[in-house]
């Protein structure tokens, strides 16, 4: 068939297109409808100014400055799908640069998106900015979002606006970049959905029932701030590859308290530790 | 204490706003890295004793090196690359109980393994193979090309459960066949 669903009875569900490898449908257990959902990754291509004026700044270190719409990575990564007793996984592949596992462990009612970007490639002397979209369909969140402060509480983002006065925004979308520490989250009357960070990241929502948040940037340009450098991370003398996960958790908005359990659980997670032994199972009890 | 001062000095130079942020030149951005590094380790040497003390009876003198493979992120580990047999301690620093998910990376030789939890029951085990991607990554040195996944139930508030990994005996380990499709 096309489609396939992974996930648990009871738990939330996601069906994956096989002809595009993308989802395409969420299903989750008190969720009254299975709203369409997507997850992509696309990149900003980064402005480069002369820096001489402040309306002509490069974006860098110290400034976010897109100078186009958001650039697909990939529209039709390649897949494989495993499936055992524990876990569920879909390797997605998008670019050489790009990749991605979807994860859904059997009696955990959040989806994992583990993903993997970089090098970034700059043979087209471009910088790139990318981030990753999940887009709920159907969703009304009227151009509100909230993202949280430092761990604690939530607060309210609505899109081109600010709380106590109207600014007239010249970068439309990096203005409308706030800081993510652990989780970034739309609500409407009926249902919620939240992403949880396993570290610090800028998001926002740029359109109704989507949520954004970038992963890694690779500029050519220092932003005259002051390092006089470009952010141009290298390892092993390669661009800089950053590895991490993402938690979709969502359902009815009844559900909100019990994801800050999960990203107690994610956040505090349990160290884990390795002890080479030659005893046996009865001599270590 | 000496052994927490390293982290706490690498922890007081990072308040810096370059540090937070991430603005400060590159060869900075390294010897940050380094200093954390340097930090995590002689952290290591507390953790390592402290574990000691909670899990080893006393009286009980076989020797115990605690080691934590700080480079799981990227599916590294030697200790559960290299050796057969194995003990992994999961500590859950939370103050309720908590159950999770091990990813532990291994040769994937093709063997199977057995994993038992603290009574001597055995838990299941899967066994998917780490992406292709991530085994093509730039700087990671790990043989490792699969994955033992297993769920670590109810692990106690501020406490921890021991988990006894070793080769089982049958003798190929159905590594979850990829349904491919494309």
């Amino acid at each position: 068939t096309r489609y396939f669903t992974i996930g648990n009875p009871g738990s939330m569900k996601l069906t994956i297109d096989r002809w595009t490898g993308l989802p395409t449908h969420l299903h989750g257990p008190d969720l009254s409808d299975t709203p369409n959902f997507q997850q992509s990754f696309c990149y900003y291509e980064s402005a480069v100014g002369n820096n001489e004026e402040s309306k002509n700044r490069s974006s860098g270190a110290y400034i976010f400055r897109p100078n186009s719409s958001c650039v697909m990575v990939n529209a039709q990564p390649t897949i494989k799908y495993y499936k055992g007793p524990l876990v569920e996984e879909v390797h997605q592949q998008f670019s050489s640069w790009v990749s991605q596992v979807i994860r859904a462990y059997r009696d955990e009612d959040h989806m994992e998106f583990n993903w993997m970007v970089g090098p970034i490639p700059i043979s087209d002397n471009l910088g790139k900015e990318l981030v990753t979209r999940y887009s709920v369909y159907q969703m009304a969140t009227n151009s509100t979002f909230y993202t949280d402060s430092n761990g604690r509480e939530m607060l309210k983002r609505v899109l081109n606006q600010r709380p106590t006065y109207m600014p007239q925004l010249q970068e439309p979308i990096a203005g409308n970049y706030y800081p993510v520490t652990t989780r970034i989250m739309l609500k409407d009357d009926k249902k919620h959905f939240s992403i949880i960070t396993d570290r610090a990241q800028g998001g926002t929502s740029l359109q109704d029932g989507e949520m954004e948040l970038m992963l890694h940037r690779r500029m050519l340009h220092d932003d005259a701030f002051g390092v006089d450098e470009a952010l141009n991370e290298q390892a092993f003398g390669r661009g800089l590859v950053a590895r991490g996960t993402h938690y979709l958790a969502g359902g009815s908005s009844d559900s909100l308290a019990a994801e800050r359990r999960l990203i107690q659980e994610r956040v505090l997670a349990a160290w884990t530790f390795f002890t080479p032994t030659t005893l046996s199972l009865a001599e270590w009890q | 204490r000496g052994n927490l001062n390293v982290m706490r000095e690498a922890m007081g130079v990072m308040q810096h706003h370059d540090a937070i942020t991430g603005t400060e030149k590159q060869l900075v951005a390294f010897d940050y890295a380094r200093q954390l590094s340097i930090g995590f380790d002689e952290c290591g040497i507390v953790t390592e004793t402290a574990l000691k003390n909670l899990m080893v009876k006393p009286g009980f003198n076989a020797p115990l090196t605690i080691d934590s493979c700080l480079l799981l992120n990227i599916s590294q580990c030697e200790v559960s690359e290299t050796q057969s047999t194995f003990v992994v301690t999961l500590y859950n620093p939370l103050s309720r109980k908590v159950s999770r998910y091990v990813r532990l990376p291994v040769a994937g030789d093709g063997h199977a393994y057995s994993i038992r939890d603290p009574q001597g029951k055995p838990v299941t085990v899967q066994v998917v193979p780490v992406s292709e991607a991530v085994t093509k990554m730039p700087g990671r040195f790990s043989e490792a090309t699969v994955e033992l996944v297993f769920r670590a139930v109810d692990l106690p508030p501020l406490g921890f459960r021991s988990y006894y990994v070793s080769p089982s005996n049958i003798v190929t380990a159905p590594i979850t066949e990829p349904k491919r499709v494309t």
